[in-house]
């Protein structure tokens, strides 16, 4: 649907929190390295999705806790700038909820978020004059 | 800011883009005119034109609304979860959720709306998606228009100085283009992450 605004969204059409398809995920929270819970399975895929999984990974996921899944945590949570736990702690399933664009993050198992080039500002102090220059 | 691998990009000899909507979604003239003021967004920092057409077979870029699997092998999910997905150049793809409560009013720049709403801001996500069109990656700037996630009753539409300088390495810059960007990300936010 369509809407001028957000107020022009039907009340009956309205999404409820539980609205969202991956807020099944909260139901992690807590979970770490060498446990094992109903659907955990579900949470790899959607890890696989984005790129942290490799796809030559695909298949038969468990619903275990393992390296896999705790490596894909840990890169996740670097390239959105949390603390890297490698555990499904409350703030990292808030994130992981949030809804997002399809396209992946890692490619090939190397995240590029943080490629980008960095822009250092430096001061130079002349004889006289004082200039500032952007080194990229 | 970040590439998708192999830096592809627009060739120089196609830099005046066509975009079309895809017919089947019958799209107003409303919906419509928050994808032109998206595509002006990023023609106002690099040296490329975006022109509406009303070929969608022939555009460069194709726009359409998409519910499930729609032939790509990248299923959308229903309400939330993914909203959009583009790819790379050449391709021009852009695909957008259709299960979404999209809200198009495109007034003013970034901020918030009624967040109790679980709807989406077009044009917001339209920015976005064009900027993988472009060839842009995600990038982990939190402010950037090219960070991956977007808070339902949020508005952000205005390129940072992140989104502009990753453009702009790809296709130099829009001879008109002032260098007024927002607010650039604090050095901080640019600085904590690892090198990936």
């Amino acid at each position: 649907g369509f809407y001028p605004n957000s107020s022009a969204v039907p009340p009956d059409l309205r999404r409820s929190a539980t609205g969202n398809v991956w807020n099944s995920f909260l139901n992690f929270t807590g979970c770490h390295a060498g446990m094992k819970v109903d659907g955990l399975y579900k949470l790899k895929k959607y890890f696989q999705h984005f790129g942290y999984i490799p796809e030559t990974l695909s298949g038969n996921f468990t619903d275990d806790f393992d390296d896999i899944l705790k490596t894909a945590v840990e890169m996740y949570q670097r390239n959105f700038q949390l603390n890297v736990t490698g555990e499904l702690d409350e703030l990292t399933l808030n994130h992981v909820v949030i809804p997002r664009c399809g396209v992946a993050d890692v490619v090939n198992g190397t995240s590029t978020m943080h490629s980008g080039r960095r822009a250092y500002e430096v001061s130079f102090t002349g004889r006289g004059s004082r200039f500032n220059a952007v080194k990229l | 800011y970040s590439f998708f691998p192999g830096e592809p990009r627009w060739p120089e000899r196609r830099r005046d883009l066509t975009y079309a909507f895809e017919p089947r979604n019958a799209l107003t003239e409303e919906v419509k005119s928050v994808f032109s003021r998206a595509f002006v967004r990023w023609a106002e920092v690099i040296p490329l034109t975006f022109t509406r057409s009303e070929t969608f077979s022939t555009s460069d870029i194709s726009i359409g609304f998409y519910s499930g699997e729609h032939g790509d092998g990248e299923p959308f999910d229903g309400e939330m979860g993914t909203l959009a997905h583009a790819f790379s150049p050449p391709n021009g793809h852009f695909h957008l959720d259709q299960n979404e409560n999209w809200i198009v009013s495109g007034d003013g720049g970034d901020g918030r709306f009624l967040s109790e709403t679980w709807a989406i801001d077009l044009e917001s996500v339209a920015v976005h998606e064009i900027g993988h069109v472009l060839g842009l990656g995600h990038s982990s700037v939190q402010d950037s228009i090219m960070y991956p996630t977007i808070t339902t009753g949020r508005r952000k539409v205005d390129l940072t100085s992140d989104d502009v300088e990753g453009v702009q390495y790809l296709y130099g810059a829009n001879p008109n283009f002032n260098g007024s960007t927002s607010s650039p990300p604090s050095t901080q936010q640019r600085d904590t992450g690892d090198s990936g």
